[in-house]
């Protein structure tokens, strides 16, 4: 069902 | 080097215990501008993001950069020590391996001083893209945290949905079901009761209520919250400082 994603599955590294 | 005078202790005392239960090691760069952090807390679900600028400080000075690296835990031990409206002051030399921590009473008759060693911290720096988000709302801190807690009682869980009617806050778990909803308003009284709400296109996001909890102690640091939202993105949290902000970037719970 739900699953809880990571911060840095969104953001990247520069 | 760095020297930053704050006059009261209890101005850096709740930003620390705003972010202590989810840092560990974490360095924050000084400059000119002010301090600055940036941190993923331990399991990677919130990204912590503070600024206090040179102007919240009675006196600032810091004329090259330097990364003081902490263990927040130490820091916020150490400022137990002080009491709440002690002026405090922090120093560090360039390239020196503690800073140091000053807190006097405003009669000057007791000083004390504390030395923190600095640590080297290898740090990941994210990039946190600029975002038009799909739904901004400023509400009371204190009621998203009131609201927040009393769903905490029934799942691990909340789902927010915020459109033109209103924010909404539900809960599902074992013993039933509960929610809270806010219709925008306007309070000339408490112009903090009043709940503003900016919208592009309806939201509906989902989130682990014990991060969510770890986030709202913040409260102590503003009256007002802004929530960020957009579809299957992080939301956006907002506790705005008399100069500079503590923000937290925190990763939905999203369906398989």
């Amino acid at each position: 069902r739900f699953k809880q994603k990571k911060i840095t599955g969104f953001f990247t590294m520069p | 080097m760095l020297e930053a005078k704050l006059d009261a202790a209890s101005q850096l005392k709740k930003i620390v215990e705003a972010i202590r239960d989810m840092l560990g090691e974490c360095n924050i760069e000084c400059n000119e501008t002010g301090l600055a952090l940036q941190s993923l807390d331990k399991s990677h679900i919130v990204l912590v993001s503070l600024l206090l600028g040179s102007d919240g400080f009675s006196e600032y000075r810091c004329d090259r950069g330097v990364t003081l690296g902490l263990n927040i835990n130490s820091l916020a031990t150490v400022l137990r020590c002080a009491n709440n409206d002690d002026i405090l002051t922090l120093r560090s030399e360039d390239r020196a391996n503690e800073l140091i921590l000053t807190f006097e009473d405003s009669k000057a008759d007791r000083i004390s001083e504390f030395n923190l060693r600095l640590m080297d911290i290898d740090q990941e720096y994210l990039a946190i893209p600029e975002t038009e988000y799909a739904a901004t709302v400023v509400m009371s801190a204190a009621v998203l945290q009131r609201t927040l807690r009393d769903l905490s009682a029934l799942s691990e869980a909340v789902t927010i949905e915020i459109d033109k009617e209103g924010i909404r806050f539900s809960a599902e778990g074992d013993l039933g079901k509960g929610s809270t909803h806010f219709k925008p308003c306007v309070d000339m009284e408490n112009a903090e009761n009043s709940i503003n709400i900016t919208l592009s296109e309806p939201v509906s996001l989902s989130f682990n209520l014990q991060y969510f909890s770890n986030i709202t102690k913040a409260s102590s640091l503003s009256s007002t919250v802004t929530l960020q939202m957009t579809a299957g993105m992080p939301a956006q949290i907002e506790y705005k400082l008399p100069s500079g902000h503590v923000r937290y970037y925190f990763a939905p719970k999203i369906e398989d």
